[in-house]
């Protein structure tokens, strides 16, 4: 330890402070403190290899450098991961977060396009797994968000038909059971985030999670005709990884958080 | 009254050697600068920590800490309270049984942690009460 003494015009202002390192076992109590502060058991061990350029982490970033700004915090640098594009948060999700304790993203664990063969029907299936939501936090809302690129290909009317239907029941031997969430109409040169509300479908899958059976989106012309995910614009797991599929979640906190006495 | 206390200014401004005894005479002075309640410098980093694997931003936080006397007179800007202020007279009447009141947080902020979680999932969450604003007197 050392003195340390502070001069401030006249007047001698003496702070006593300890400048050292901390040993191995002081640093993983102080870690263990924090770590219960922050709600978690032990340390997260992610595997982010280039996942931190993924639109997840850089929408959520996003989100952060929003709320850093809105706090009296002053925040000298804003946090960047990758280029900083045209911001991914609407002004909905302004309104979402302005009411939310904690925000979540997931990636989509299993995301493939399929055709059914026989009526020629193409679908992109997502799924998500929502288990790692802590304890007392309560879901006010949540986004599917899919990027759609400019598409040089032109339909009827220059417009298609996109379909986000809920999973109800898995068939062996058939179709899946789906439940339409929403329809939307298109411009083929449309590009930018689109943005689905699945509030209801989540909150049943955290419920009982055994109804979670993924989503499955699909788009037609106008007339009726199957398209494939891709040919529509919608970027899938072979696209940009700024541009990559995922969901975000809102919470507000429902309980207080009891930390465990040690 | 202003003018008094002009008066008062004056004089301290013509003697201040007299002023300075005054001030070390009363041992309970919290104009001692030295040693009065106020705001200092804590910084928690993530990055000293080893977290920058898992935690995106911030890199870490200015928690700062409060610290100091609350001696007598407790003045407007040390955020005393009321009752601090009665704890005050009473521990100058009857040192050995009232303590004086503490040097503490008067006012505190959230700050909001974004980080991965096992599943490379990335959570924002706000966690109250983790950086003192301003200290006071309890």
């Amino acid at each position: 330890g050392c003195s340390h003494y502070l001069f401030d015009g006249n007047s001698e202002v003496q702070s006593n402070f300890i400048q050292r390192r901390l040993r191995i076992s002081e640093k993983r109590e102080m870690q263990k403190e924090i770590l219960s502060i922050l709600g978690l058991p032990q340390r997260p061990r992610p595997h982010v290899s280039h996942s931190k350029f993924n639109s997840a982490p850089l929408f959520m970033l996003d989100l952060y450098n929003t709320i850093s700004e809105e706090e009296e915090v002053p925040n000298p640098h804003r946090f960047v991961l990758a280029t900083e594009g045209p911001p991914l948060a609407s002004a909905q999700d302004s309104a979402f977060l302005s009411d939310a304790d904690m925000v979540m993203s997931f990636v989509s664990l299993a995301e493939h396009d399929m055709e059914i063969s026989l009526q020629r029907r193409h679908f992109r299936a997502f799924k998500f797994n929502l288990s790692q939501i802590p304890d007392g936090e309560a879901m006010t809302a949540s986004e599917l968000r899919i990027y759609k690129e400019c598409t040089s290909q032109v339909y009827e009317n220059g417009t298609f038909l996109l379909s986000i239907y809920q999973v109800v029941q898995e068939h062996q031997d058939r179709d899946a059971d789906l439940f339409l969430l929403e329809s939307r109409t298109l411009w083929t040169a449309e590009e930018g985030w689109l943005e689905f509300d699945i509030t209801a479908t989540s909150n049943l899958w955290v419920m009982s999670p055994h109804h979670n059976m993924g989503l499955q989106i699909s788009v037609e012309t106008s007339s009726g005709r199957s398209l494939r995910p891709e040919e529509a614009g919608l970027v899938g797991r072979s696209g940009a990884l700024e541009k990559q599929p995922f969901m975000v979640a809102f919470f507000k906190v429902s309980e207080a958080h009891v930390r465990s006495t040690r | 009254s202003i003018s008094k206390r002009r008066h008062q200014n004056r004089n301290r401004s013509t003697q201040p050697q007299e002023a300075s005894k005054s001030l070390s005479m009363a041992d309970y002075n919290s104009s001692d600068q030295k040693t009065a309640c106020k705001k200092h410098e804590l910084y928690v980093s993530f990055r000293e920590l080893g977290w920058q694997d898992w935690i995106i931003a911030p890199e870490g936080y200015a928690a700062n800490y409060c610290d100091g006397e609350c001696s007598f007179p407790l003045n407007a800007h040390m955020n005393a309270t009321n009752h601090a202020i009665v704890q005050t007279l009473v521990h100058l009447m009857n040192p050995e049984n009232v303590p004086k009141p503490c040097c503490a947080p008067t006012k505190l902020n959230a700050i909001s942690v974004l980080y991965f979680d096992d599943n490379s999932n990335v959570i924002l969450k706000k966690y109250k009460n983790m950086v003192v604003r301003a200290c006071g007197c309890h």
